[in-house]
């Protein structure tokens, strides 16, 4: 399983949509301080079913969607869409190609598809189960949280090896 | 439950000591838990050693020698427990240019097996990169993406 | 007591409101107090816009803005209260070559009236200083320092 | 009052005794990961009176003796002179020059010495006092600690205007 590409609009800076199609290598994203670069991997998170707002940097899940700036105003809604190529069925889904979206309102609604089919966010949870992708994988290091993985308290050991068990 | 943690355990411990010495070109680390009779609970050392230095206690250690061991930790974990990506957010910021290039050609490597999403700001990791992204903002709050080749990019 | 906080802080905010749009080369920012009934035990909040964007809570800019906003408030501060010299260990690590280079320049001007040891990586921050030192372990595990020319530092 | 010299031996990786003359502007200190770069800062910290080892990264205060490498042995003791121009008298004391040692042995004993004079570590305090190179205040940035400045809750924040004003 890996990942084809990724689709974001309204999606913190990303005002207008954008898509990216991923090396099945290396993929690197550049660019100056601030402009958008640790929002993509805010982005991934989120569609893969972030649930706390504290790890997007946000206070509420709605601060995800594009506040406007001063010249443009604020858009209704946030939407991130990722598409994974799927042969292996390393996903338990018959699908050899598979799209996740999220979709959150300004007034709070959320939506979530799996190839376009509505679905709930514990589907999600429950389709990334065993790939490691889950919220105590290693699969996700966040800007300055490197050394996090230095300080391997029980509590915190604990969970890397459960992860890798 | 204990036997499968135990093992688990060693399985890291055997890749840590490998990645550690491949990414500082020498020296050694391993994994020490605190109280063999009680895995479940006890806590693990982190026991590294640079080449050519003594063992010393992590804190000692410099701000690059600490991230460049959290790297070879986490390489360590991810060949234990592969993820299909994996996606790292300027992991390699401490590190100085010849570091970075270790770094770089660990993950270039490394991503025959797994896909690697790396945003940063360093040449060495933008090297190891089959495809750039540029993330600009030409509009002020606003980003917009392009496709990049490496020698487009200044510096 | 009171008073003499009060009037601080506000020459702080006032010398803020002014390194930030230096450093950012626009936008603006101020500390604000939470509660001005109870100012000395209140918290106080920092007011960050980068140019061209929104005024937004500081958990949501990026780490080179973050890193920037709080040079900003340190020059800030010790405009308000200047010590004879100031070590700087690496403060500029999350800043981009451009911002580097604004960084930079602050530091050369400033340090006409305070002296300033800094530890860096970056180019920029070396093109400011006035002497440069290398620190090196030829031999493992143990420093020699050797005086140097911008010229002779590769990169 | 600026900084004229430093003179470090035994001090952590620094095994040989080494000396740096500061510029009265902008003087770098550069070098590869683990040179000893934030060492050098550890030892202007350290000769200033600071108590806390885990502020130089230590355990206890001894840990700052160069410890051996795998061809050298451990040395005995630590010490660590700073020279100061005084001609402003910024530091309440007679002379122009200023030169302040401190030392610590291998069995814990430590000297301290203001222009040779055997001093207490108390006297070193008091005679800074005044300059806002104490703990508190703002002339020592640690690598890692600039956003620290940041998190201005009201116990912080009182300390910025308490060493400022
Ligand atoms: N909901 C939102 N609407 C509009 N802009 C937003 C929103 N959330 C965050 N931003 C902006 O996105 C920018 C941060 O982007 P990001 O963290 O991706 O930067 P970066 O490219 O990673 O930079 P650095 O190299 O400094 O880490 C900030 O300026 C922030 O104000
Ligand atoms: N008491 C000691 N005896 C010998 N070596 C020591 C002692 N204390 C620390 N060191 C060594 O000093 C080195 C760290 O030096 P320092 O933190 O100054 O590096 P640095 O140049 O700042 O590197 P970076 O660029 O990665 O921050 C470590 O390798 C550590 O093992
Ligand atoms: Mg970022
Ligand atoms: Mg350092």
């Amino acid at each position: 399983m890996y990942l084809k590409g990724l689709e974001l609009q309204g999606f913190k800076s990303f005002a207008d949509k954008i898509s990216l199609d991923f090396s099945s290598g290396v993929t690197a994203i550049v660019g100056p301080n601030g402009s958008g670069k640790s929002n993509i991997s805010d982005a991934v998170r989120w569609v893969l079913g972030e649930q706390s707002a504290k790890t997007l940097r946000g206070a509420k899940m709605e601060d995800v969607i594009f506040n406007g700036t001063q010249k443009r105003s604020p858009l209704g809604f946030a939407e991130v869409t990722l598409v994974l190529e799927n042969k292996d069925h390393q996903l338990p889904i018959a699908f050899e190609e598979v799209a996740i979206t999220r979709k959150v309102f300004a007034s709070g609604e959320s939506q979530y598809l799996i190839n376009q089919s509505p679905c709930r966010l514990k589907d999600i949870h429950e389709l990334f189960m065993d790939t490691g992708l889950g919220r105590d994988g290693y699969s996700m290091i966040g800007q300055g949280k490197i050394e996090e993985i230095l300080s391997t308290k029980s509590e915190d050991r604990r969970q890397i090896f459960e992860e890798a068990a | 439950m204990k036997e499968q943690f135990s093992e688990k355990f060693e399985q890291i411990n055997r890749y840590f000591k490998t990645t550690f010495v491949e990414l500082f070109g020498g020296g050694s680390a391993e994994l020490a838990l605190t109280d063999a009779q009680n895995i479940l609970e006890c806590g693990i050392n982190i026991d590294v050693q640079p080449p050519g230095k003594k063992l010393q206690s992590l804190s000692l250690l410099s701000g690059g020698e600490r991230a460049l061991s959290a790297i070879a930790l986490l390489f360590a974990i991810l060949r234990t427990r592969p993820t299909p990506f994996c996606f790292l957010d300027e992991i390699e910021a401490a590190l100085d240019d010849v570091n970075v290039y270790r770094f770089a050609d660990y993950v270039k490597n490394y991503s025959k097996k797994t896909q690697f999403i790396i945003v940063t700001h360093r040449r060495g990791t933008m090297e190891s990169a089959d495809v750039i992204y540029g993330v600009t903002m030409q509009e002020k709050g606003v980003s917009k993406l392009l496709q990049l080749n490496l020698n487009e990019i200044a510096g």
